[in-house]
């Protein structure tokens, strides 16, 4: 499973993704816990939700062109919700 | 393009501004700049005029802050998160904050606070993020886009013409794109018919304008380069009346019709256009036909029909005793020049395609050459 394994509690990549989608992407607290267990479908769909509006595959995996973007200089309007 | 939920906008075409504090990256005329050139981008496509206020409280209030700033978003240091905005509505709505822990620049290159602020306003004008990635909605900024090369999407235009409708004089449909490919009447410098519509000296180099486009010529390279004027100056018009260099604030003045624009190096100077009327003209006078500086007096000869004006830029008045009959004093010159230089203690008179060489000492003329002979042809 993308998130399971590879990335893992305290993992830069992880507080950056989970940080983004909270900030950006309206991911809520209740979801956030399931963030760090392997029935993470909701965060699948999250990530899926930012690579599509950000116009990447929607891949629902934290990939290396997502992570980029992610790293980028952006507005702190949130794109989805807020 | 998408909007805010329930699609906030201004009631009122005419939107105020306020700058409440600047960023100590930026000369604060930079950041007036910046930001007043962003509310042009949007001031293009639609009714809306924007006019800044001083105190008070404006439609826009425009800050710089850094952490938690009062808004419960606070800013996460440098990178990242650089601003953010309010939809439209009263109080706080429509305000625009930067992060100031980023470095500010006006560079192509680095966070530059033009694309940044045009991004912003866009959200300040009801806009929300587009997910186009062309578009300047866009959520991720577009550092490389150059600054001069900026153009709104289509996306943009469709997005802030579905709130406030398209304005007078833009298309509506068509992108304003600034790059734009040469038009067959791309002028030729060695076309032996080839006359400018202003000739001004700028930091040691000498533009020569025609329509569009500018010839840049410098001392240490003798080719000339050929630039459109757009790609130095967005919002400057074409086919410019006239242009000098005022030495003494580092700026160079151009005028189109009764409006005049100041810029230093590639930036227009906020609070221009200004009336030309301002300067002391009569209002009889509806357009310059030319202008040059004299650095050593430090003055600036204005030529209108068969008369000129002397503008003192010390005293920032024109002196007394003007207009004056341009043959009176400058004998063997034609009413109606297009250009003016000074250069080499002369002054060179462009009329059609040709060009008067004039001894002020001599007070005449001492050789007629092609206008494009400064063109290397």
């Amino acid at each position: 499973y993308p998130l399971h394994g590879a990335v893992t509690q305290g993992h830069p990549s992880m507080d950056l993704a989970q940080q983004y989608l909270e900030k950006y992407y309206n991911f809520k607290k209740n979801e956030k816990q399931i963030f760090k267990r392997k029935d993470s479908s909701p965060v699948v769909k999250k990530i899926q939700e930012m690579q599509k509006f950000l116009g990447l595959e929607m891949t629902g995996k934290l990939d290396s062109n997502t992570m980029e973007l992610m790293h980028k200089p952006r507005c702190g309007v949130p794109d989805v919700g807020g | 393009f998408s909007t805010f939920p329930g699609s906030p906008k201004w009631r009122k075409s005419h939107i105020t501004y306020r700058i409440v504090n600047y960023t100590p990256d930026l000369p604060r005329q930079s950041v007036d700049s910046a930001i007043e050139k962003a509310l042009k981008v949007w001031e293009e496509v639609t009714p809306l005029t924007f006019s800044r206020i001083s105190e008070g409280e404006a439609d826009i209030m425009i800050s710089f802050a850094v952490g938690e700033h009062g808004d419960f978003y606070p800013f996460d240091g440098p990178g990242q998160s650089l601003a953010h905005a309010y939809p439209p509505g009263p109080g706080f709505y429509g305000d625009v904050h930067f992060d100031d822990d980023e470095k500010w620049t006006l560079a192509p290159s680095g966070t530059n606070l033009f694309l940044v602020a045009a991004h912003e306003l866009g959200h300040s004008l009801g806009l929300f993020h587009s997910d186009k990635k062309e578009s300047l909605m866009y959520p991720v900024y577009r550092f490389s886009t150059s600054p001069a090369n900026f153009h709104l999407s289509q996306d943009d235009i469709e997005g802030i013409q579905s709130l406030y409708g398209a304005g007078p004089s833009s298309d509506a449909t068509v992108v304003p794109v600034l790059s734009v490919s040469p038009r067959p009447e791309t002028p030729d410098k060695c076309d032996p018919a080839l006359s400018f519509d202003s000739v001004s000296t700028l930091r040691g180099e000498v533009l020569f304008f025609k329509d569009r486009y500018f010839w840049r010529r410098s001392h240490w390279n003798p080719e000339p380069e050929f630039h459109l004027i757009s790609a130095f100056w967005p919002t400057l018009p074409s086919d410019l009346d006239a242009a000098y260099e005022a030495h003494n604030t580092d700026s160079v003045l151009i005028f189109k019709g009764s409006q005049f624009w100041a810029v230093r190096g590639n930036e227009v100077q906020a609070g221009y256009p200004k009336g030309i009327h301002t300067l002391g003209f009569p209002p009889t006078v509806k357009k310059i036909d030319a202008a040059v500086f004299e650095k050593e007096k430090k003055k600036t000869y204005f030529f209108v029909g068969d008369k000129y004006w002397r503008f003192d830029e010390t005293r920032h008045v024109m002196d007394k005793g003007f207009p004056r009959q341009i043959t009176d004093d400058f004998p063997g010159i034609e009413p109606q020049v297009d250009a003016v230089l000074h250069e080499f203690g002369f002054f060179y008179f462009f009329r059609g395609s040709s060009q008067f060489e004039f001894d002020p000492n001599a007070r005449t003329v001492t050789h007629i050459l092609k206008s494009n002979s400064w063109l290397l042809c």
